[in-house]
C-alpha cells in the first residue's frame, strides 16, 4: 500500500 | 483502531451531544459561531464524499460519518431557524473566505490524488484545521464564555489531540507509512487548542468561570 491517506479514519 | 482514536471519535461525538445540550436547555445558542459550525458542515461533506460510492469500511465508519454530517446540518438549523434570535451575528466576524480561499489552493498543492474523492478529501482535512478559528476568534473578542460552551471546545481539541498518539500508534504497529497531510494538519490543528486549553485546564476546571485577562 505505501504511505499515504488511511480510509479507514473519521 | 486502536484505544486512542476510538477515545478520540468519542471525545468528537460527546463535543456534538455537548453542543446539542447547550443550544436546547439554554435555548440559545449564544456564544457559538455560527461560521465554524458552516465550516463544519463543508468539512464533513467534503471529506465524506465516498460514502457516495458505497466502498464500505465499517459499519462504525459509516455510521459516525452519516452522523457527524446529519448533526452539523441540524446544528445550522438550530441556529438559523429555530434559536435565530439568539444568534449574534455582529460579533461573528471572522472572515472565512481567508480560511477557504488558502485551503483550497493546499488541496491543489497537496492531495494523494487528482480526483473528485481526493481533492475534496484533501480540502476538508486543512478546511478543519482551522475551522475552529471563528470560534475562538469570537472568545477573543467577548473575553469569557459560559462554561458548558468551553466543554464543547475542550471536547473538540481532545478529540484532535488523541489523534496523534493514534497516528504514532499505527506507525508501530502497521506496516503502511503516514498519513503526512492528514497529521501535518492535524499537528496544526491540535495547535490552536494549546492557548485555550491553557486557561480551560488552570481556570474552567478549577471551578472558575472563562475569562481571558484584560
Amino acid at each position: 500500500t505505501g504511505a499515504g491517506r488511511k480510509k479507514d479514519e473519521l | 483502531m486502536n484505544f486512542f482514536r476510538l477515545l478520540g471519535d468519542l471525545s468528537h461525538l460527546a463535543s456534538i451531544f455537548i453542543l446539542l445540550h447547550k443550544i436546547q436547555t439554554t435555548r440559545s445558542c449564544r456564544g457559538i459561531s455560527f461560521k465554524t459550525q458552516v465550516l463544519y458542515v463543508v468539512v464533513f461533506v467534503t471529506r465524506y464524499l465516498d460514502l457516495l460510492t458505497f466502498q464500505f469500511h465499517s459499519i462504525y465508519n459509516t455510521v459516525m460519518k452519516l452522523f457527524f454530517i446529519g448533526s452539523s446540518i441540524y446544528i445550522l438549523y438550530l441556529m438559523r431557524v429555530r434559536f435565530r434570535p439568539t444568534n449574534d451575528p455582529s460579533i461573528d466576524t471572522f472572515r472565512i473566505e481567508y480560511l477557504l480561499g488558502p485551503c483550497a489552493v493546499l488541496s491543489l498543492i497537496f492531495n494523494y490524488g487528482y480526483t473528485w474523492l481526493e481533492i475534496p478529501w484533501s480540502f476538508s482535512i486543512f478546511l478543519e484545521s482551522v475551522a475552529i478559528l471563528p470560534q475562538l476568534f469570537m472568545l477573543q473578542r467577548t473575553g469569557e464564555a459560559e462554561t458548558i460552551t468551553t466543554h464543547y471546545i475542550a471536547a473538540l481539541g481532545a478529540y484532535r489531540a488523541l489523534y496523534i498518539p493514534n497516528w504514532i500508534f499505527r506507525y508501530f504497529t502497521e506496516d503502511n507509512g503516514v498519513d503526512a497531510i492528514a497529521v501535518v494538519a492535524g499537528i496544526v490543528q491540535t495547535a490552536l487548542y494549546v492557548d485555550f486549553g491553557w486557561i480551560y485546564f488552570t481556570k474552567v476546571l478549577q471551578g472558575q468561570k472563562f475569562e481571558l485577562p484584560a
